[in-house]
């Protein structure tokens, strides 16, 4: 564990816990496309299922517990408890475009032709596309209440950082995953032009606006 | 790429 590796995983969960508290609070899922929680959803499920297989500490174990409870709780409270307030004309990206070639890439690509395997592969191929049906729920409607953006703003951070670990890992233990660097790679850069915008617009002030 | 025992990252 380093620097890097605990303040990304904390990043990330503070995204998760600011979206799951603003939906809660404001008993409201407006501008949040719940096609994301979805496959957010899926990536932790696919991802975590070494929980019933191998334990590697505490820490990651309560971590993985955490990550699915709040995923499938979020995505609950979009698509049962507050459905009435689900904007689905507006989340209209289609997953499909993105689940079948992940899909396929992580047949193709991985480090180990077996099922627990695969499909860690196919969770890190996601994670790295599917924050893009709220980018594009953003950039249809326009604008995003300020607590979104500091979610994504968190959970853009949390890649970000793990990029950093992932130096540090190779720089000090001679590891390095390259699957999960490239894919890391590009899940930060689809939140640079986010970032641009968080920083330079100043957005305590108003709505984000592209 | 793979420790021994899986994946040690979240």
């Amino acid at each position: 564990m380093n620097v890097f590796r605990l303040t990304g995983d904390l990043s990330h969960l503070a995204a998760i816990i600011i979206l799951l508290l603003k939906i809660w609070k404001s008993r409201s899922c407006a501008g949040i496309s719940g096609k994301s929680q979805i496959l957010f959803a899926i990536v932790f499920t696919t991802r975590y299922l070494d929980l019933l297989t191998s334990f590697i500490s505490l820490y990651n174990t309560c971590m993985k517990v955490i990550y699915i409870g709040c995923a499938y709780a979020t995505v609950y409270l979009i698509y049962a408890k507050f459905r009435a307030t689900y904007d689905g004309n507006h989340d209209s990206f289609r997953v499909e475009f993105l689940v079948v070639p992940v899909g396929g890439l992580s047949v193709l690509i991985n480090h180990d032709f077996s099922p627990l395997e695969i499909l860690w592969t196919f969770s890190i191929y996601l994670e790295s596309v599917a924050i893009l049906p709220q980018l594009f729920m953003i950039s249809k409607t326009g604008e995003a209440e300020t607590i979104t953006t500091h979610y994504l703003f968190c959970l853009g951070l949390y890649r970000a950082l793990y990029l950093f670990n992932w130096i540090w890992r190779f720089y000090f233990e001679g590891f390095f995953d390259m699957i999960a660097i490239v894919a890391g790679v590009v899940q930060t850069v689809l939140y640079c032009d986010f970032f641009y915008l968080y920083v330079t617009k100043g957005w305590f002030s108003r709505p984000y606006r592209l | 790429a793979m420790k021994d025992d899986g994946h040690d990252e979240l």
